[in-house]
């Protein structure tokens, strides 16, 4: 019902959602430990792939992009009631982690799963 | 920031959790990688290659039952002791306190069985320490010691895990497993001590630990176990009023 309430209410993120092509989604990102100046200790992978969320979040916050109650109540907030509060950010929604081998300082090897390493999807909040 | 080093990055933002870990095991940026070869390195190679594919995904079927596992080398400072035919190492491994987050699943020791040099092949194996190994008939070679499992032809692996949760304290103070490592010739009598000096004990043995993450799953379920109870315990009908 909060959709439905929106969606009659005419504002300004209305006309600044854009085309459809820009709202928040995953886009796909790699970059070499050794761009982020890891490779003296990391031993593998040699690539992470962490992906980042970009795009505008849509003034309906629909089903799949899974956002909280809150940010369907942020929205309303920010159309009728005060424009200085924010819109909803994209932001990752669900991550996977990634396994690191390394060398330690001392010589020591250290295999690793680090959680929330990358991100698998977006969501408006 | 481009071309900033990262740790120095790192370093603006300390507090982080993942940040505060980075740094803590991160080496300095002018200090390269540490020289790891050989069967240590192959060792945990394989051991990443079957746990995790090229992108660094873990596999959904990894056998490894654990989220951390940490190879440890032993002190080179070891002493070593020749008695008759018995070539006798003795290995301390470092240990370091006891990380709140980590729960230490198992623990296993990795050394050579077998070592071939100058003509001669010297069988080997790995006893705990205690303190009454040197004395008498020496050594018992498996009695009160754990099973060895064989990795290959010269490798073997054995579960330490009991003897990891001892307590012992070298000379520096420092918290170590300490094992000995043994070497009877197989061939001759002849005392062929020279081997043993040219030998690093790096090459013979390695502590694996295997540990698991605790921390996600304590931090998941506090706050929505505990706030929930408080709610529940101080008026259970309040949930209902406000859902109607």
């Amino acid at each position: 019902q909060a959709g439905n309430t929106a969606s009659e209410v005419p504002g300004p993120s209305w006309r600044n959602d854009g085309p459809e092509r820009n709202q928040c989604s995953l886009y796909p990102f790699q970059v070499s430990f050794r761009q982020l100046g890891w490779d003296h200790w990391i031993i593998a992978p040699h690539l992470y792939t962490p992906n980042y969320c970009k795009g505008a979040c849509p003034r309906v916050l629909h089903y799949g992009l899974n956002s909280p109650n809150h940010a369907i109540i942020q929205n309303l907030v920010n159309e009728l009631v005060d424009q200085s509060v924010p819109q909803p950010s994209c932001v990752p929604y669900k991550y996977v982690p990634i396994s690191i081998l390394l060398i330690e300082a001392n010589g020591n090897i250290l295999y690793k799963e680090y959680e929330d390493m990358i991100a698998q999807s977006c969501t408006c909040r | 920031k481009v071309g900033q080093p990262s740790t120095a990055l790192l370093e603006e933002a300390p507090t982080l959790p993942l940040i505060q870990k980075l740094l803590e095991e991160a080496p300095g940026e002018q200090q390269r990688k540490p020289r790891v070869l050989g069967h240590p390195l192959q060792y945990m190679l394989d051991l990443y290659q079957r746990s995790a594919d090229a992108r660094g995904h873990p596999r959904e079927n990894r056998t490894i039952g654990a989220t951390m596992v940490r190879l440890i080398r032993p002190l080179t400072n070891v002493a070593k002791q020749l008695r008759g035919p018995w070539h006798i190492q003795t290995l301390d491994f470092p240990l370091r306190p006891n990380q709140v987050a980590y729960q230490l699943v198992r623990a296993t020791v990795v050394y050579r069985h077998q070592i071939h040099l100058a003509h001669f092949y010297l069988s080997c194996h790995l006893e705990p320490w205690v303190q009454k190994s040197l004395t008498n008939h020496f050594p018992s070679s498996g009695r009160g010691s754990p099973k060895p499992f064989l990795l290959s032809n010269a490798w073997t692996e054995m579960d330490v895990t009991q003897h990891v949760q001892q307590r012992h304290w070298n000379h520096k103070g420092l918290r170590v497993l300490r094992l000995h490592f043994m070497c009877q010739q197989q061939k001759g009598s002849e005392v062929l001590d020279l081997w043993w000096h040219g030998t690093s004990s790096l090459d013979t043995a390695f502590l694996l630990l295997y540990f698991n993450d605790t921390h996600k799953s304590v931090q998941k379920a506090k706050p929505l176990t505990r706030g929930l109870e408080k709610f529940m315990e101080r008026d259970s009908s309040l949930l209902l009023r406000k859902a109607r």
